[in-house]
């Protein structure tokens, strides 16, 4: 695992910060951030996927009252990939019975999707080695987050009740220069950190994304690491039972 | 620049303009008389509570106004939250087989 690693850094990998306004959709957005970024790896193919394609084709029903990143992949799969952001733009409503999926002209599409082993380390080094990928967290602190690492313990932030997904793009390590630095840190003592992408708009905290500690499950980090799978078809021998 | 959690000490009318000042910023219009003396006190726990948290994070985060500071946190929960992941949630750990011999 490298000391630090940030896709954004890397020329058309991570797409620009979305705006769920007041869809509950985080759940779609962090499912399509990930389907683009592992495509542009992948394919060095930047696209935009469709977010509303998501929500009006979900099996759940409503994806503006919430949902789960593995319905989106589901809903991926099931439609043999996405269309463009351009061609089936975000409205931000839903419209269920009005899956247009069929309408447009696939631009990214996945294999499988899986979820990752629940620790910091095995995070770390999937996300440095494959891709930024999906991540659940306790919300509660973001409501009045405005920048810096976000350092909190189970009291202050339950790891258990995750209600909120974003993007995991990438880890560092700062100086603790913070308020807080004197009275809890070793001054000059450098603090890991995750780099998330949310989906609130460029003029929520650090131009859209925010940082939260690494090494301590701030916010419940390991709950639910999931990523798509996204690569070359392989062609499966088929087997057969022995008789 | 940008409002910081130490706002939250400010006098009323202190923070009455820097309530204006976030509607400005946000292009926050409410219905009525009523409803922005509502918001403008939602504000105000809101800027109390970013300074608790500010007290309280051992990291180097700051808090304080935001898009969301007129809203509680039922409203901020239930519109930007998905579903809470209950106990139901897929787990590696339950999908992983027992060692040969085990139940």
């Amino acid at each position: 695992v490298p000391p630090s690693c940030d896709w954004r850094k890397a020329a058309g990998v991570i797409s620009p910060i979305r705006d769920q306004g007041t869809c509950a959709c985080c759940w779609a957005m962090a499912a399509a951030g990930n389907i683009e970024a592992l495509w542009a790896i992948k394919f060095h193919q930047f696209v935009q996927v469709s977010v509303q394609e998501l929500l009006d084709c979900d099996r759940c029903g409503d994806g503006c009252k919430g949902g789960f990143v593995w319905d989106a992949f589901v809903t991926v799969l099931n439609n043999s990939g996405l269309a463009s952001e351009k061609d089936y733009p975000f409205r931000g409503d839903v419209r269920s019975h009005r899956c247009l999926a069929k309408k447009y002209k696939k631009v990214a599409w996945i294999q499988d999707f899986m979820m990752l082993q629940k620790n910091e380390q095995a995070i770390a080094r999937h996300l440095a080695t494959h891709g930024p990928i999906t991540v659940s967290i306790n919300k509660q602190l973001l409501q009045q987050y405005q920048r810096g690492v976000i350092k909190a313990t189970p009291a202050t932030c339950d790891p258990r009740l995750v209600d909120h997904t974003v993007l995991l793009v990438g880890f560092g390590k700062s100086k603790a220069v913070g308020p807080q630095a004197g009275a809890q840190s070793h001054p000059g003592r450098s603090t890991p950190y995750w780099i998330l992408k949310n989906s609130w708009g460029a003029r929520w905290g650090e131009n859209g994304y925010f940082r939260l500690h690494q090494g301590s499950n701030t916010c419940g980090i390991t709950k639910l690491p999931l990523t798509a799978l996204v690569d070359q078809p392989v062609k499966k021998h088929p087997i057969s039972c022995p008789p | 620049g940008s409002l910081r959690a130490q706002d939250a000490g400010l006098q009323p009318l202190e923070l009455k303009e820097v309530f204006t000042l976030f509607q400005i910023r946000y292009n926050r219009t409410y219905s009525s008389p009523a409803e922005r003396a509502r918001r403008l006190a939602i504000f105000a726990h809101n800027l109390a509570q970013a300074q608790q948290l500010q007290e309280e994070d051992l990291g180097t985060a700051e808090f304080g106004v935001t898009p969301f500071s007129d809203l509680t946190e039922e409203e901020f929960g239930h519109i930007y939250g998905h579903r809470t992941v209950t106990g139901g949630a897929p787990s590696v750990d339950k999908a992983r087989s027992e060692e040969r011999g085990q139940p």
